[in-house]
C-alpha cells in the first residue's frame, strides 16, 4: 500500500543516514526515491543512494571504492534491519572487501544489534572473530565432507587467513 | 536464544548427520575456501522454506542433495532439522521448543514436519510470517549480496524496502 | 573467423585445464563450447565451464564456494594470458576471496609468469604483498586527495590488514 | 620492464601531481579503502585510450577530472602521462622511449599527445595493437572482475576468447 511504504521508505532512510555516519565515522548520505516523468514515486519509484564519505564531495556512487561501496550497501541492510529486526542473523562473509579500520566500526555496529539479535558469522577475517561468543571450524579433509568442529580461540586463528 | 540448533544429513556436503549447536550470543563460523560453511547458511535458508532453487545456488532442488565425493556414494534424501526455543513466543505456537524438519528426496518428493507431524510447506512459510526469517532479504545475508546491491539497479533495490514493509 | 575462433579457443582450453590443476592442487576442469539446436558452435556458441575441485564430484559450477568460483576463474584469466602474454598486467584484488593456501598456490603461478611480464599488484593480502620487489603504499589524510609513498616492507605491514 | 612509469595530475584522486614508477618485476600496492589505490588503475587504462566511462566506473567522461574535496576546490582538467620502455621495439615505433599524454578538460575536450607531439586518440590505439594493451580484458583485472566471469553468461564469456584470439 502506498502509505505503508512511504512510512517504511522514510523509516529506513533515517536509520540509513545514522548508520551511514557510524559506519564511515562521518560523512553523509541519503536515500532518494525517484520515478520516470509522469509515474508515482512512491508506486514505482527506484531507490537511488547517495553517499558522500568524509572528507570527499558527493558524486556518483559507482565512483567509491570497493570498500566503500561495501560499507555503504552495509549501512542500509543494517538500516533495514533497525526498522524491522530480526531475532536471528545470519551474515556470510560481508566483511570480506573491508580494511581493518572498517571491520572495527562494523564491529561496534554489530555489537549493539547482538543484545537482541541472535548472530551467526561466517569470516576469513581474525578481527572479526573475536566477536565470537562461541566458534565453529568447519573443515573438509580430502572427501568431500563437510565437519563441524567447535574450536577454542587459539585453534580457529590457525583455521583464519594470516593474509 | 531464538535458534537452538541445526541437523543436518545428505544435505551438500554435510553427508553424514551433523549437529550445529547456537548460543543466545553470536557464534563465528571458520574454515577455508570450500569446506561448507556457506552450505550451512543453504541449509537454515532450506528449512525455513526457501523454494528458489538459485537461491541455494543449485539448477533444481535435488542439488542440495549430497551428491557424492571421491569417497562417498550419492545419497538419496537430504533432510535438515531446526530446533527453535520459543519461550518468548515470537511464532505464532504454544509450543515453548519447535522443531521443524524438511526432508527432499531425489524423485522429487518433499516432506515437511512440525514437532515431527506431517504438514505442509506453507505452514513453515506461515510460522515465521511478520518475524524477518523465512524472507531472506536482510536477516539471511548470503555470499556477494552486499557487492550487489550497489550494483543493482534502482528500482531493483525497491524491493528492499517492499520487504521491510 | 571461424578457424581462428577455433585455434584460440582449444589453446585457451589446453591452458585452463592446467591452470587450474594447478591452482587446485588436483582435480580437473574443462571448457565446452555449448550452441542452441541448429547453430554453430563456433559462430554462436557460449562458453561453459566444468570444474571438478579435487575430491568432489563435478557438480554445476554455481554449487562452487565462493573461493573456488574465484579460483577457478582466475584459472581461465590465467589461460587467456598465456595464450597472448601481455608485457604489462595489473590485478586489482583478485586474491579477496582466497583463503591463504590458495593465495599461496596463486603465488606460485604468478611467479613464473612475472619473469616475462611487469606486473602491478592491488592488495590488501599480507601474503600477496611478499611477492612485492617494489611496494608503495596509497594514502588519503582526510583530504581526500591520494598520496602515493614508496614504502618498505616493514612500513607496509601496517598499511595491510591484519584480518 | 615495459612501462617505466606514470604521472598523474586532477585525474580522479590524484589532485596534486603524483609520478609511480613502475619496475622491471613486481610492484604491489597498499593502502586503506579509498585511498586511491584503483584510481592507478582506472589512470592506465585512461591513457592508453579507454573510452567507456563507465568501465572507468564514471556515467561521463568529465568523471575522472579530480571533481574536488572537502579541502580542495575542484579542477578543470585531468593529464595523465604514461613512460613506456621501447628498447625491445614491443610497439611499433623508432623510439628507445615513448611517452603518451592524455588531457581531459571539463568542456569534454581532449588532447592526446605521442612524445609530445598532438595526436589522435587512434595513434595511441594504434600503438598498442596486438600487444594485449589497451584492449583491457585480461591484462588489467579491475577489481569485482574475477566474480564477473563465473556470473557471466556462456554467451558472455565468448567475448573472452575472441579478445584473444
Ligand atoms: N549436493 C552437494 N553434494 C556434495 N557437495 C556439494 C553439494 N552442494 C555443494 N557441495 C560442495 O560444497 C562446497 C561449497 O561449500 P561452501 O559454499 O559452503 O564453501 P565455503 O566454506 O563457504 O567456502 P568459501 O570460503 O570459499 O566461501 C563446494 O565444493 C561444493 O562442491
Ligand atoms: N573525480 C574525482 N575527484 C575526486 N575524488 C574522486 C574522483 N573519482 C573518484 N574519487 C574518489 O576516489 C576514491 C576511490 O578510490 P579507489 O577506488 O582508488 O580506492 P581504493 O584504494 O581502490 O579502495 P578499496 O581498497 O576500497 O578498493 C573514492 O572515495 C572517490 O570518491
Ligand atoms: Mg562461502
Ligand atoms: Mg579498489
Amino acid at each position: 500500500t502506498r502509505k505503508l511504504f512511504h512510512e517504511t521508505f522514510e523509516a529506513v532512510r533515517v536509520h540509513f543516514i545514522e548508520m551511514f555516519r557510524r559506519l564511515f565515522n562521518g560523512g553523509k548520505a541519503d536515500l532518494i526515491l525517484e520515478a520516470p516523468e509522469g509515474l508515482d514515486p512512491l508506486l514505482d519509484g527506484g531507490i537511488e543512494i547517495l553517499a558522500q564519505p568524509p572528507g570527499k564531495k558527493l558524486q556518483n556512487i559507482q565512483l567509491m571504492s570497493g570498500g566503500e561501496k561495501a560499507l555503504t550497501a552495509i549501512a542500509l541492510l543494517f538500516a533495514l534491519f533497525l526498522h524491522k529486526p530480526s531475532p536471528f542473523c545470519i551474515l556470510d562473509e560481508i566483511d570480506a572487501p573491508l580494511d581493518d579500520i572498517n571491520v572495527e566500526r562494523f564491529k561496534t555496529v554489530l555489537r549493539e544489534f547482538n543484545e537482541k539479535t541472535q548472530f551467526v558469522i561466517i569470516t576469513h577475517n581474525k578481527l572479526t572473530m573475536e566477536l565470537a561468543d562461541a566458534l565453529y571450524g568447519v573443515t573438509m579433509e580430502e572427501s568431500g565432507v563437510s565437519k563441524l568442529v567447535s574450536v577454542r580461540f587459539e585453534q580457529a586463528e590457525q583455521m583464519v587467513d594470516v593474509g | 536464544m531464538f535458534f537452538k540448533r541445526i541437523e543436518m544429513v545428505g544435505f551438500k556436503s554435510f553427508a553424514t548427520r551433523t549437529v550445529c549447536d547456537f548460543i543466545p550470543g553470536t557464534t563465528v563460523v571458520v574454515g577455508p575456501n570450500g569446506c561448507g560453511k556457506s552450505n550451512i547458511l543453504d541449509a537454515i535458508k532450506w528449512v525455513v522454506g526457501e523454494q528458489t532453487a538459485s537461491q541455494l545456488r543449485g539448477k533444481k532442488m535435488q542439488d542440495v542433495i549430497f551428491s557424492g565425493s571421491a569417497s562417498f556414494k550419492p545419497l538419496g534424501v537430504a533432510q535438515v532439522t531446526l530446533t527453535i526455543d520459543n519461550s518468548t513466543r515470537i511464532l505464532p505456537s504454544d509450543y515453548e521448543e519447535i522443531q521443524i524438519t524438511r526432508r527432499l528426496f531425489r524423485s522429487g518428493e518433499s516432506e515437511y514436519l512440525l514437532n515431527k507431524t506431517p504438514c505442509r510447506l506453507r505452514d513453515i512459510h506461515n510460522l515465521f510470517l511478520g518475524t524477518g526469517i523465512g524472507k531472506s532479504s536482510y536477516s539471511m545475508l548470503e555470499q556477494g549480496r552486499v557487492g550487489q546491491i550497489i550494483g543493482a539497479k534502482p528500482i531493483e533495490r525497491r524491493f528492499l524496502i517492499e520487504e521491510a514493509a
